[in-house]
């Protein structure tokens, strides 16, 4: 069968942090994600995706050289694979030596030491990253407590006008992709696009609005919130980084099994969903802005997550586990032409959505449930867009400059000639 | 090329018992490391003694196994791997 390639595509890469697929399109019945769920409609979408490792750094730098952690040796936040490991070209960088201009917004690799601080650029990136400014607040006391003082909570519905600078990171991340996207129409440039949000992460910072959607009387707990009896201990994460915001603290829970109390666990739960509602708001900006910049019918998107978050289950919290809950991810990938009809420019395929006027779609039958790996990420937008796809790697790779460790998923799209994938869904 | 399509992830550990430093050990306290192979009907982790010096698992020196099957256990509370010692037939059906 001809393979599903248009050459010269653009690429618009969007990763959300901590995002397990909790959304309307994977079938998640209480989560608000109409603008990622529209996405999905316009895509291929993997049902079972998993990522290598269920921490920021290791996963990102995974995905982003194409490699496992064995190969890139970072399973911590401390070491550059460049001198570490072997001088990996990245996926940016393959796109960025083949004639795209690459750009990364917000948290694409994991900032410091293991992107030597510099987000790997000018390796990777054309242009230095964008962080936004207002990131530096994230973990000062910043949250409202109910004694009218700040704190450095868990749980932080805010009042955007009243953060410092007014904003907070996504927001900003979103108007400097909104931005470049603008410039990108005018200067007729191949481009490859990172746009990395930091929520679902936590502190669950978000605009306070949100919680509106989530009603504390209809979330429910975990299914099985209990650590499981045959769970061997080596297993089990003892959740440091929840333990440690000021409201969690104040429970002086025992170490390491003790259990948060119920409501507050509906509470985070409650939160997690409300921040995942706020990464859907801005997706749904940042792709109705690639509609009006006229780029939707030549722009490849992928919406992606660098690993899941236990959200209470095998009384669990956070990431750091082997949990499917922790490792597995959203992954889809829009591909006009292939997943839609060929179109025309200015064609709109992703306007705006308010969560707060409709519901999501829930469930897509008959999408890909292959397993998958983030590792895979790499050769395949390389097919997707023409370009020659990195060789396999040979055991031990450190030597090796370009290859991949995956392999590319293009296999599983729909052939080439404008078809469009069967979403079975309204 | 007609393998059955699998998803290996991993994960680190200072030890066998949750300490402080469990969730993110650093490299140089990192000894135990745990391999997962997930497939559409199971997963199964086995947790390797790990030397960070020369980044190499000692095979023989399991500190724990989990064995979960999508089928009847999709929410992975039910550990089966020590079902699968001494040649049970479960080993037979899950890599």
């Amino acid at each position: 069968a001809q393979r599903p390639v248009r050459e010269g595509l653009n690429v618009l890469f969007v990763v959300a942090d901590d995002l397990r697929p909790a959304l309307g399109s994977y079938g998640d019945p209480l989560v608000r994600s109409p603008n990622i769920d529209q996405l999905a409609s316009r895509s291929v979408v993997f049902q079972n995706a998993f990522a290598q490792q269920a921490v920021c750094a290791p996963s990102r730098v995974s995905f982003l050289t194409g490699r496992r952690p064995d190969s890139t040796r970072l399973y911590d936040f401390n070491s550059y694979w460049r001198t570490h490991a072997g001088n990996y070209t990245t996926l940016p960088q393959y796109f960025k030596e083949n004639g795209y201009i690459t750009m990364s917004v917000g948290k694409v690799f994991h900032p410091g030491i293991s992107s030597n601080h510099s987000d790997d650029y000018p390796y990777s990136w054309s242009l230095p990253a964008f962080h936004p400014s207002s990131e530096k607040y994230e973990n000062t006391k910043v949250c409202r407590g109910r004694d009218g003082k700040l704190h450095a909570n868990l749980i932080c519905p805010v009042n955007v006008a009243e953060m410092p600078e007014a904003t907070l990171p996504d927001i900003q991340s979103t108007e400097e992709a909104i931005r470049l996207l603008k410039s990108l129409q005018r200067i007729k440039r191949k481009f490859f696009l990172a746009v990395g949000y930091h929520k679902p992460h936590i502190p669950f910072r978000y605009p306070r609005k949100f919680l509106k959607l989530y009603p504390l009387e209809n979330v429910t707990l975990a299914p099985d919130p209990a650590v499981p009896k045959k769970l061997p201990s080596v297993a089990y994460n003892p959740w440091m980084d929840l333990r440690r915001r000021e409201d969690v603290a104040a429970f002086n829970l025992s170490f390491p099994y003790g259990p948060i109390p119920e409501h507050f666990q509906r509470k985070i739960r409650q939160s997690y969903f409300a921040s995942v509602s706020y990464v859907d708001t801005l997706v749904g900006k940042l792709l109705n802005a690639l509609d009006e910049a006229e780029l939707s019918h030549n722009t490849v998107v992928v919406f992606t997550a660098d690993h899941g978050w236990s959200l209470g289950e095998h009384g669990e919290w956070a990431k750091y586990s082997n949990f499917d809950v922790a490792t597995r991810v959203p992954l889809m990938f829009y591909v006009p032409g292939v997943t839609t009809p060929i179109s025309d420019p200015g064609q709109k395929f992703f306007p705006f959505i308010d969560p707060f006027a409709q519901d999501s779609c829930s469930g897509l039958p008959g999408k890909p449930k292959e397993m998958v790996e983030l590792v895979s990420l790499f050769p395949t937008l390389a097919e997707l867009v023409g370009l020659a796809v990195p060789p396999v790697c040979p055991q031990p790779s450190f030597h090796v400059p370009l290859c991949s460790e995956g392999k590319s998923l293009v296999q599983y799209f729909p052939s080439s000639g404008g078809g469009q994938v069967n979403h079975g869904f309204k | 090329r007609k393998e059955t399509p699998v998803a290996f992830s991993q994960y680190p550990r200072p030890g066998d018992i949750p300490a402080p430093n469990s969730d993110l050990p650093l490299l140089q306290d990192i000894r135990v490391m745990g391999y997962s192979i997930r497939t559409d009907d199971c997963r199964c982790t086995v947790w390797f003694g790990f030397n960070p010096n020369n980044f190499t698992v000692d095979v023989k020196d399991i500190h724990g196994g989990e064995l979960y099957f999508e089928k009847s256990d999709p929410n992975e509370d039910h550990n089966r791997y020590n079902e699968t010692l001494h040649g049970s037939p479960l080993s037979k059906r899950c890599p």
